[in-house]
């Protein structure tokens, strides 16, 4: 999977990835 | 909780004792949001229970791209919500283990 990682200033480590269609809700 | 449209989850399984948690935040219904968020993925990061403030990772959210100003409120109210859930079912269960 494409996981994409941002590290925020304060140290704080944000790992990005896709949604698993299933988990989103119908609009 | 309150319906926020945007979905935060526990990101493993919670042991009841680890003070630092995994979550997994992600957009549900953009439509309850001001900005636009299509492309946006899941984000997970790791909350202190004990020392760290929901309000706070929504703000470093914002300051990393992933929400606009705007939404900040939202993105706190959404991690609080879950993390008051969290700490009530570890005093709940904890009182169960104090009750036997």
């Amino acid at each position: 999977s494409s996981a994409t990682l941002v590290v925020h200033s304060a140290g704080r480590r944000f790992i990005v990835s896709p949604v698993p269609e299933s988990r989103l809700r119908e609009q | 909780a309150e319906d926020t449209g945007v979905r935060v989850e526990l990101a493993e399984e919670d042991d009841g004792n680890k003070s630092s948690i995994a979550l997994r935040l992600w957009v549900e219904d953009q439509k309850k949001l001001k900005g636009k968020y299509k492309d946006s993925g899941a984000i997970e990061f790791t909350f202190d229970l004990d020392t760290e403030v929901p309000e706070t990772v929504a703000q470093e959210m914002v300051d990393s791209g992933f929400f606009l100003e705007t939404d900040v409120k939202i993105v706190g109210k959404s991690i609080r919500d879950r993390v008051s859930l969290i700490k009530w079912r570890r005093q709940r269960s904890a009182s169960a283990s104090n009750g036997k």
